[in-house]
């Protein structure tokens, strides 16, 4: 189970995005790799595990991740919360 | 739509100077989150529309069956948002689903129509509800944004929808979907419709189909205008002849081929008992009927479990001729139609019981069902509808929820033709209009009145179109007696209808709105006894920090009034309760206002001052209200606040809670 990537909202915050970045993808990507330093694929796999960037009314990505992993990333600077994909149903 | 707007005051013929090219809602753009749109329905044609407007950045996004040929000046918008659906669910099968924005589903074409469709003459379904469809603002362009599938709808697609919305420049949201319960800095919905709201967009969201029972509401942030349904002036009666002679009325949208005979009489069946032990062939679920037990006869199915129209299909594969729905408690005597397979009628609970004791007596019951048609001006309307979910607001006490009520049952809108009315897969009849009840349903009509309000007053924030929309909500029905519970019959209180029943024409006129800005929301959030980290969530920017502008939760500057007294011993109460409200002038500069308060039971309350004297238009003016308990209540009491004017009744409801 400990294996099993599920999709986690990872809330970021902008503001504290360091000057070496040009762009925020960039930098939510650099934030991802280093969640995924224990996985052999850390380095190509990162981008490929964000499904979505949210720039407007929510800032960060969504991205498929271990429960490992998403631990690993709340503990990171400029990670505000992670929340896990949740079920929704139409009223 | 062939009812509500009328039933609303809306129809131009009535006000013809709200209806003006200008005011139309023109240049409103609505997103609509759901499951996309059938692009074809007449119900989103742009015939005579200006062109889009400037500050539309959205886009036409192609896919199976959807060109960019299927936006037009009505639709400008559709996008799809799939990619959390598929980590979850697995790949979307194209053979099976669309992969674009056309709607397979139905409900997302419906909720797009209530908001802002075209006019059309002479819509129905099967001839019920005949009518002029139109949106409640049908000026406005809709954009859809397909975030829920055949499996269902993930907060990643959601949210990446809202934030996609925000940037197309969207005004208004509509939101008629949701899940759980869960702390405002744990919910991304909540999360995401504050930083919609932050940028200016009016969000509204369905309060849920989990009523009657209490504290059942989604969407309950402050930010959110979180709607309820409740029914309007038309029902479409049926009746059930019984062999004793005595006749049922229920409701039914029936018609088809297979119409039994009023002349003859058909055996009754019903597969349940007397003993309270649930029996799940009385349900009529999926393998329940032994076509040996009920073929050519009318079963009585009781509700729940499964959907309503799957136990008419159960019945009538097994080779039933017909259908008696029965409401159970929970439903009490709520009628909600639905366009069955086979003849079919739904009927209220103590109906349902005496019918089924007249089946159970050992006698050879028989029936038989007739339809007939459309009826308005029905009385009492509206009525809280029993599904609608209620409060209290388990997050907040302070904050009433739900904010308000709108026509939720039996509603006529425009519809996919992937699927037929009754939603089931075995269903071939193609329909451009169904009829359907949900919150679902009553969030559209809030969002459209909404773009409403914002063509006619485009400088109003979210907070004051939702406080236009509360304060001038009504709370007497047709028969001007107090709204009432339909799972009760007995009249309803906030916790069920919020403020009210919208009443779009007063909310264009509110003379008073109470005004809320995003960092009082986030002062709200700072009352709540969240960490730093937590409140971090709703402060992204970091520039937002707590100034602890609000002394308790209660003193956000909200419509609706909540006030709590929390035992200190077993004989004594806290102290007085004060709580702040600040009101703008929107109507003349030169305004006198009054108070008038509802008498309570357990507590004096006292408006200072009584009387607000405005000079200028959007002057703000403040006032201090103080509970003292008095009396120790049992349960919560109700009761109102009022500014008026003579012209303008500015109307906060009241809760007091012990």
């Amino acid at each position: 189970a400990q294996f099993v990537k599920k999709t986690y909202l990872v809330q970021m915050d902008k503001a504290v995005m360091p000057k070496a970045f040009t762009n925020h993808l960039e930098w939510y990507s650099s934030k991802l790799k280093s969640a995924l330093s224990t996985s052999p694929e850390a380095d190509a796999e990162s981008e490929k595990r964000i499904i979505y960037t949210y720039q407007n009314a929510f800032h960060g990505v969504a991205a498929k991740l271990t429960e490992g992993e998403a631990k690993k990333l709340e503990a990171e600077e400029g990670v505000v919360a992670i929340f896990p994909d949740t079920k929704y149903e139409l009223h | 739509t062939t009812r509500s707007p009328a039933f609303l005051g809306l129809q131009p013929e009535k006000a013809p100077n709200m209806w003006s090219e200008k005011l139309s809602g023109r240049d409103v753009i609505v997103g609509v989150l759901d499951t996309g749109i059938w692009p074809e329905s007449e119900s989103f044609k742009d015939v005579s529309m200006g062109p889009v407007p400037a500050h539309w950045k959205g886009a036409c996004e192609i896919g199976t069956g959807f060109t960019k040929s299927h936006c037009n000046k009505k639709v400008v918008g559709a996008r799809v948002f799939y990619h959390g659906y598929e980590a979850a669910i697995g790949r979307i099968n194209e053979q099976k689903e669309y992969k674009s924005p056309r709607d397979q589903d139905g409900h997302g074409t419906h909720t797009a129509a209530t908001v802002g469709g075209s006019p059309v003459l002479g819509a129905n379904l099967l001839g019920y509800a005949n009518g002029t469809a139109r949106g409640m603002a049908p000026g406005a362009r809709i954009a859809a944004y397909k975030v829920c599938w055949v499996g269902g709808c993930f907060s990643s697609d959601i949210v990446s929808a809202i934030d996609k919305a925000v940037a197309d420049g969207v005004d208004i949201l509509s939101i008629s979907l949701g899940g759980g319960v869960s702390s405002y800095y744990r919910d991304s919905l909540s999360v995401a419709a504050f930083g919609a709201m932050e940028k200016g967009v009016f969000v509204s969201c369905s309060a849920g189909n989990a009523g009657p029972d209490p504290a059942s509401l989604t969407n309950v942030s402050p930010w959110i205008t979180t709607v309820g349904a409740s029914t309007m002036d038309r029902d479409f009666p049926a009746e059930v002849k019984l062999g004793n002679g005595k006749i049922v009325t229920g409701v039914s949208l029936y018609k088809g081929q297979s119409v039994l005979s009023i002349e003859k009489q058909y055996p009754l069946v019903y597969l349940g008992s007397n003993s309270s032990r649930v029996d799940p062939r009385s349900m009529c679920l999926e393998g329940t009927m032994d076509p040996k037990v009920v073929s050519g006869k009318i079963v009585i199915c009781d509700r729940g479990l499964s959907p309503r129209v799957q136990k008419g299909n159960v019945v009538r594969s097994a080779g039933g001729v017909g259908m008696i729905l029965t409401n159970t408690e929970a439903n009490g005597e709520e009628l909600v139609a639905d366009c069955h397979l086979l003849p079919a009628v739904a009927i209220g609970e103590k109906e349902g019981k005496d019918l089924k004791s007249y089946v159970l007596s050992g006698k050879s019951a028989t029936a038989t069902l007739a339809f007939k048609g459309t009826r308005l001006g029905i009385r009492p309307s509206p009525v809280v509808a029993a599904f609608s979910s209620r409060g209290p607001n388990f997050l907040s006490l302070e904050i009433l929820k739900p904010d308000l009520v709108a026509p939720g049952v039996n509603i006529l809108a425009a519809w996919s033709e992937a699927i037929g009315p009754s939603g089931l897969k075995v269903d071939n009849r193609r329909e451009k209009f169904n009829i359907l009840s949900g919150t679902s349903m009553s969030c559209p009509h809030v969002s459209g009145v909404a773009a409403f309000l914002k063509a006619r007053h485009p400088e109003w924030s979210p907070a004051a179109i939702k406080s236009a929309l509360m304060t001038t909500a009504y709370v007497l029905d047709n028969t001007k007696k107090t709204l009432t519970d339909a799972s009760t019959a007995k009249p309803s209180s906030p916790y069920d209808h919020g403020s009210g029943h919208i009443d779009p024409i007063r909310a264009v006129d509110p003379g008073l709105v109470y005004d809320i800005e995003p960092q009082d929301y986030f002062e709200f959030l700072c009352t709540q006894n969240l960490t730093p980290t937590q409140l971090q969530v709703f402060a992204k920017f970091s520039n937002r920090s707590c100034k602890h502008s609000l002394a308790s939760p209660g003193d956000l500057n909200y419509p609706a009034i909540s006030s709590i007294f929390t035992q200190k011993t077993a004989t004594s109460f806290s102290r007085p309760v004060i709580v702040h409200r600040t009101v703008t002038n929107v109507g003349p500069a030169d305004s006198k206002y009054q108070v008038v308060i509802s008498p309570f039971e357990g507590a004096s309350v006292k408006v200072e001052p009584e009387t607000l004297n405005f000079t200028k238009e959007h002057q703000k003016l403040s006032y201090k209200i103080t509970f003292t308990p008095r009396v120790r209540q049992t349960s919560p009491e109700f009761g109102s606040l009022v500014w008026k004017d003579g012209l303008h009744t500015v109307r906060s409801p009241i809760v007091i809670t012990w």
